[in-house]
């Protein structure tokens, strides 16, 4: 069975995407195929990996609603990394979702049956909307493990405790193997002052949680969506993807370790 | 009846905190009392204002279940700039408020009684989530005008259609009175490509609805919220404060017109 790792931070504009979209591919890129499940109505994950609008239904809606995996799932620009894209209708989900049975459940079960016999994946990414609602819920109980990018930025370093409370009471109420995987940083600028802060105000809190691997602030990364492709396949050279390469690398580290 | 304007993206990350912060900010200073109604249950405008924790309750959440507004406002380190700080226990009015009798509409009748009797007050300017849910529905329904923080980024500028269709949506279902202010251009960094192609691109499509006033990316602003006040206080003369300072009276110019 493969692993499942939410990407969630209610904090807006952190990265989360940016994370799921670079990590899955860097592991695709080593032999580790993927499958990125994009959990947020705005559909940034789909259209960075150049999912036209026009292919992107049924998707995670229509897997919420008991459509089969395999009518959702797409190829995208990258071997070895699949994924189910995320459609407008995705936003009516949250009240949807709040008024099924086990409001709380409904991706793991729908994941479930078609994780079961599935040989080849090893990981699949949940890209989650920045909130805390029914949708991150949803991932958190369906995954074993949650993944925090941090901004190095003072609001972003101030709605931490929140995610990790939230993870807290999901593993508590519905899902006793969920952990934190740890916490990623951000967009760093090492002349910035306040990011250097944030670093070391994180790694003294949280230790070990925090990855070694920091993710700097690079054009090239924000570049890289118009053109439908992950900053891999866009620039391989660059900062911002020589750090996701290395982060993919820790994560199998610690996954060994664990 | 002061005007009241909600600052709204479902984009996150964008910068509409800083921008209900700031331009509640140079608003006050031009002579223009302002209250600030934090909307989002990470609570960064009230962190941004300065205001303690334990301060904050009642709050907006406490306004949305009927507590009389004088008991949820709050002063500021702003001469001019009061506010309704937000809590935690936000996050759960999204599900409450779609149980309630006019779900869309428990925001602007909270409001309505206290702001009849206002006679100091120029605007609310009212702080979103990012989110296009229950709360930025009430903050879209209670307002005469939405005005859209747009980030000089790829991904913000996809999402764009879809918080405009929202906008006209509640215009026609709820609130006919709801236009678009404006659109302002944040974190610009005119030595970035992608910056100008995505001012270009906005500019093409949307014209004049597009504020002239562009607010450039400036650590300085990022500093600001770490000290608890906005950055027209924490550093006048750098380009952000600026810029803010500009925007209000653009702000201004404009309601004059329209
Ligand atoms: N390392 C980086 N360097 C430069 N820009 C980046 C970097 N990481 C992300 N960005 C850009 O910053 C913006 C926010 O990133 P992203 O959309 O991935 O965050 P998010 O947390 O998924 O946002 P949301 O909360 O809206 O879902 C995007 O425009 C993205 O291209
Ligand atoms: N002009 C600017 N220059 C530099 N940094 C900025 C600027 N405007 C905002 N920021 C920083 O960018 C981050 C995002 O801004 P902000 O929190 O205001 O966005 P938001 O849209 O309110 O986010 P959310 O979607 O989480 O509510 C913050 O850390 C903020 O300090
Ligand atoms: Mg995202
Ligand atoms: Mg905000």
């Amino acid at each position: 069975r493969p692993r499942i790792i939410a990407v969630a931070n209610q904090k807006g504009g952190v990265g989360k995407t940016t994370t799921a979209i670079n990590l899955g591919t860097a592991l695709a890129a080593a032999g580790r195929p993927v499958l990125l499940l994009d959990l947020d109505p705005q559909g940034n994950a789909s259209t960075g990996l150049g999912i036209p609008l026009a292919e992107r239904a049924p998707g995670s809606y229509g897997l919420l609603q008991g459509a089969p995996l395999a009518t959702a799932r797409r190829q995208t620009t990258v071997p070895g990394l699949s994924a189910v894209p995320a459609t407008r209708d995705l936003a009516g989900a949250e009240i949807e979702l709040s008024q099924a049975p086990r409001p709380q459940h409904c991706l793991r079960e729908a994941l479930a049956p078609a994780l079961a016999d599935e040989s080849t994946l090893s990981h699949v990414l949940i890209d989650c909307p920045p909130s805390l609602g029914m949708l991150t819920v949803n991932a958190l109980v369906a995954a074993d493990s949650v993944l925090v990018p941090l901004q190095c930025e003072f609001l972003a370093l101030e709605g931490l405790s929140q995610v990790l409370s939230i993870v807290e009471r999901v593993r508590t109420a519905f899902n006793p193997a969920l952990h934190v995987q740890g916490i990623v940083l951000t967009m760093y600028d090492k002349r910035n002052n306040l990011s250097v802060q944030v670093r070391d105000d994180v790694r003294t809190h949280l230790g070990d949680a925090v990855y070694e691997t920091i993710i700097p602030r690079n054009v090239r990364v924000s570049e890289a969506p118009s053109y439908g492709v992950p900053v891999l396949l866009h620039d391989f050279r660059c900062p911002g993807a020589q750090a996701y390469a290395h982060l993919a690398g820790e994560l199998l580290r610690r996954e060994r370790i664990q």
